[in-house]
């Protein structure tokens, strides 16, 4: 059995929100440790995942490893008549094909209960290989996602290039190019507030060509934390992560092009 | 010309 309380609707909406457009359904896999999900898009091209820790929970409960089938269009349909500020309690009961949401009003005064049809889904685990990127860029999220907005409005694709001076997004189109270059920031405005700031981590320079359908998908998930982190290694997949709080994260992983 | 690989050339099925 699981049961599981998070104190925010908030949060479990903008992740299925951020995941509804590029997987269509797959399982969440529930252990001790909490709650998470791999899966990739049909074209194998993007790969999204995310993982929740138990102590995110309060309380968690979850007694052996479940692999619940998760259709993403009913979890949004049904996540949109939850509250923000809701409370959210998961359940599920052994040997049932039945998922359980219930969303408790702030006030208490409203409680509603919405149960969802589980899948017997079988899915692909893809091992992915644990390396130290060349190179590891963390960026205000809001920033990462006009530069994709921008880019698009140009052509399909961009080039990151990521130098010790700071990262530049380029990407040229039938009618003209375009190109972003957000340099290594200090952590201080004008104002003396605390502002975004961009971090260059390198071992080696970065070149990457990537789809900019894909990564404005991804944006989705800026309004779930305000920095991005883009792990970067030349002719490999980028890795995209935003936190969630701090109690988990989601990821994403989209693979290079390459020029002919 | 650019190609788009798949993540299937660089990560394994498990």
């Amino acid at each position: 059995m699981l049961e599981a309380r998070l104190p925010a609707a908030s949060i479990l909406k903008k992740i299925v929100e951020s995941i509804k457009d590029l997987v269509s359904q797959a399982n969440f896999d529930c252990s001790e440790s909490g709650i998470s999900f791999q899966a990739m898009d049909e074209s194998n091209i993007a790969l999204s995942s995310f993982l929740l820790r138990a102590d995110g929970f309060d309380p968690y409960r979850c007694d052996r490893k479940l692999s619940l089938g998760i259709r993403f269009a009913t979890l949004s349909k049904i996540l949109k008549c939850a509250g923000n500020d809701d409370v959210v309690v998961i359940r599920y009961a052994d040997d049932t094909d039945i998922l359980s949401l219930v969303f408790e009003a702030p006030d208490n005064n409203r409680i509603s209960e919405f149960d969802i049809k589980l899948l017997d889904i079988s899915s692909e685990y893809l091992s992915i290989p644990e390396q130290e990127p060349e190179c590891k860029v963390k960026m205000s999220s809001a920033e990462f996602s006009r530069i994709c907005r921008d880019l698009i409005t140009i052509g399909s694709s961009v080039v990151i290039d990521a130098t010790k001076s700071g990262v530049k997004f380029s990407s040229t189109g039938d009618d003209g190019s375009g190109s972003i270059l957000i340099k290594q920031s200090a952590s201080v405005d004008g104002d003396g507030k605390a502002a975004p700031q961009t971090t260059v981590e390198m071992s080696e320079p970065v070149s990457l060509e990537l789809s900019l359908k894909y990564l404005n998908n991804f944006t989705k998930a800026a309004p779930l934390s305000e920095y991005v982190v883009m792990n970067m290694t030349n002719d490999s997949p980028l890795m995209l992560q935003f936190d969630v709080s701090d109690i988990g994260y989601i990821r994403y992983f989209l693979a290079p092009q390459i020029k002919d | 010309m650019t190609n788009q690989l798949t993540l299937n050339n660089f990560f394994s099925n498990n």
